[in-house]
């Protein structure tokens, strides 16, 4: 049941934490 | 003597030298040459200081200087090593070193439970990851009952906290990231790997014979 992921497998997915934004032009 | 070209060059102010910082970080020379100029693309977006302020690493994030995130304000805060409120040439290039493919696994899992640790106690505590859930819903325009988010947590914290005290400890964080290595995709960003490729524009500037 997805309602149930392990909350940090669900925070992880946070686009605040994808840094691979900075390096794109 | 160095080339005319070079000793026009103005660094930003607290640039350190980059054979300095690839002796710290798993970074070449060349590489920290190259996130210097990606370093300079940021600290001049929006206050030209050669500093990155909280407003451009939003804008270099979410292409919106205004967009008010709880994970990016964490990560500027751990980027921040001197804490007054910039990003600095050294502290960028130190951070992003654990984001590197090369650097070790503890030292990843380390700054992952800083970035969680909100309130820096030293545990993962309960409401913080409580916190940290609710924002990411927010962030997606999602919304789950408090019943569900507190289900969510619950069930993350029988599996992470195995002493029960109510509280993520870092050796407790670091044999749930082993049981769940996804969890640490985050901390690798495979662009590092390639940097001098991405920034080009640096081998027109280099200072360095190589």
């Amino acid at each position: 049941r997805p309602a149930l992921m392990n909350a940090f497998e669900l925070i992880s997915t946070s686009q605040g934490l994808n840094l691979g934004t900075l390096f794109e032009k | 003597m160095g080339c005319w070209f070079s000793k026009q060059l103005e660094h930003t102010p607290g640039y350190e030298e980059p054979a300095v910082l690839a002796a710290e970080t798993a970074f070449t020379v060349g590489e920290v040459e190259a996130l210097y100029e990606l370093f300079k693309k940021i600290s001049y977006s929006i206050i030209k200081d050669g500093l990155i302020h909280k407003e451009e690493f939003q804008l270099a994030l979410f292409k919106n200087s205004k967009k008010h995130n709880l994970f990016a304000d964490r990560v500027f805060d751990l980027f921040d090593i001197k804490r007054n409120g910039v990003i600095e040439f050294g502290e960028f290039v130190r951070s992003l070193s654990v984001f590197h493919p090369n650097t070790s696994q503890d030292e990843k899992i380390a700054f992952a439970f800083r970035l969680y640790d909100l309130r820096s106690t030293g545990f993962i505590e309960r409401e913080e990851l409580k916190e940290l859930v609710l924002a990411l819903l927010h962030e997606s325009d999602l919304y789950l009952s408090d019943d569900i988010v507190d289900m969510i947590v619950d069930q993350t914290y029988k599996l992470a906290d195995t002493n029960s005290d109510g509280k993520i400890d870092p050796i407790e964080w670091k044999e749930f990231v082993k049981k769940n290595p996804s969890l640490l995709k985050i901390m690798t960003l495979p662009y590092l790997m390639d940097i001098t490729t991405a920034f080009p524009s640096f081998i027109m500037n280099s200072e360095v014979d190589e």
